[in-house]
């Protein structure tokens, strides 16, 4: 099975068109292997993406250079994964 | 064995596990639930819809439940397989759903993406799209939600086999698009279909492939609303609500355009609970708040159906 060791899935905050334009920008390159979890969108709603290990730097820096605000909901998704995956074992074993 | 019921319903399972639980409402009810094979997946796994209805009759106006047509979106189908016990338990107790059942059928499609639904359990967790192999390219698998016959190819959608909204080669060549198309053309009489997604507590409408507003804008508008106030009574989730394309962006070839523009009037697109915290990992701890809360949406929809029947 993937795993997904290290990766992040950051929150980041759009406010306007401009700043749709920058996000996009980072998103629409195919560098970074980044997975969007929600897209950008007409009322800027926050947009999740799913950070792969290797790229948390650059696109740590990238949002750092653009004035991209950004939080990150899940430190650990390979945590969260096996989590969820040891909660459906138990509960098929019960 | 059906009394004992050791289905869990604050539990994600497998794809084998919700059939089985399907075929038990079914058992369970026989006169209210029947468990219908309406087709099969690419990879040949069987796509089951359970039928709830109070009388023969083969086109009774009916309602349509989507869920689980992107894969990693659990929540949507363990909120459906939650929901489909909900109808046959409250049927006859509850006037809402009771009332709504003696004039309608309702369809429920708790997993409408069964590949990538066991491709997410074996191998991907975060697996959207279907399993079908491309001619062209080694990337696997259309966006079954950009596949359907409705401005499609449109915008929001790529040509990309390996991009995540990939439409596909041609509208319906998803073999689980297809199978709900067909199923629900030959029906003939649908007047809802509300297809169940995460995450991000929206309630959306027609039309997701233009800014255009769709001739029933208002109606739709003033029933999400509605649909809204009712979800957030239970415990304050509170959803935006508004057409697919300025709510969010421009996504055609939809389930719920399709729906609409084929005779369905009532198509709605429900994005299920969105904490800021897992995405789509939604911890199994949520699943019957979040189902509790959808369900009471869901009513407050048929029942608009059940009254402006056309």
């Amino acid at each position: 099975r993937e795993k997904f060791f290290g990766d992040q899935v950051f929150r980041i905050n759009v406010r306007g068109g401009d700043e749709i334009s920058k996000l996009s920008q980072l998103l629409n390159s195919d560098n970074f292997k980044l997975d969007v979890w929600k897209s950008p969108s007409a009322f800027s709603h926050p947009v999740d993406v799913l950070v792969p290990s290797v790229s948390l730097q650059p696109v740590k820096s990238f949002l750092k250079s653009q004035a991209l605000q950004y939080s990150v909901t899940i430190a650990d998704l390979q945590a969260l994964l096996d989590k969820e995956d040891e909660e459906m074992q138990h509960n098929e074993g019960q | 064995e059906r009394s004992n019921n050791n289905f869990n319903y604050g539990a994600y399972h497998s794809l084998e596990a919700i059939y089985h639980e399907m075929d038990n409402i079914a058992g369970e009810f026989p006169d209210l639930a029947h468990r219908l094979k309406i087709g099969h997946s690419f990879e040949n796994r069987s796509m089951y819809v359970l039928k709830f209805g109070t009388a023969e009759g083969r086109r009774r106006p009916a309602v349509w439940l989507n869920a689980g047509i992107h894969s990693r979106e659990w929540i949507s189908q363990a909120t459906a397989i939650w929901t489909a016990r909900k109808i046959v338990s409250d049927y006859g107790k509850d006037p809402a759903i009771t009332s709504i059942l003696e004039k309608m059928d309702i369809f429920l499609l708790p997993v409408a993406n069964p590949d990538g639904y066991v491709y997410t359990q074996t191998k991907n967790r975060l697996w959207r799209k279907t399993r079908s192999l491309n001619s062209r390219s080694p990337c696997i698998g259309a966006d079954p939600n950009r596949n359907w016959n409705s401005s499609f190819a449109g915008a929001g959608t790529s040509n990309n086999p390996c991009s995540e909204v990939y439409h596909g080669p041609h509208a319906n060549s998803e073999v689980e698009v297809k199978s709900v198309v067909d199923f629900i053309q030959q029906h003939g009489n649908f007047k809802c279909f509300i297809d169940l997604h995460s995450y991000s507590q929206l309630l959306m409408y027609p039309y997701g492939y233009t800014v255009n507003k769709a001739p029933d804008a208002e109606e739709l508008d003033e029933v999400a609303r509605c649909a809204a106030k009712a979800l957030a009574s239970l415990s304050g989730t509170k959803y935006q609500v508004g057409p697919i394309c300025t709510t969010v962006y421009p996504a055609s070839g939809s389930s719920t355009d399709w729906a609409y523009d084929n005779g369905i009037k009532y198509a709605f697109t429900f994005e299920l609970r969105d904490t800021g915290h897992y995405g789509f990992l939604l911890p199994a701890n949520q699943i019957i708040p979040t189902a509790e809360e959808t369900w009471l949406g869901l009513k407050t929809i048929m029942e608009h159906v059940r009254d402006h029947l056309y």
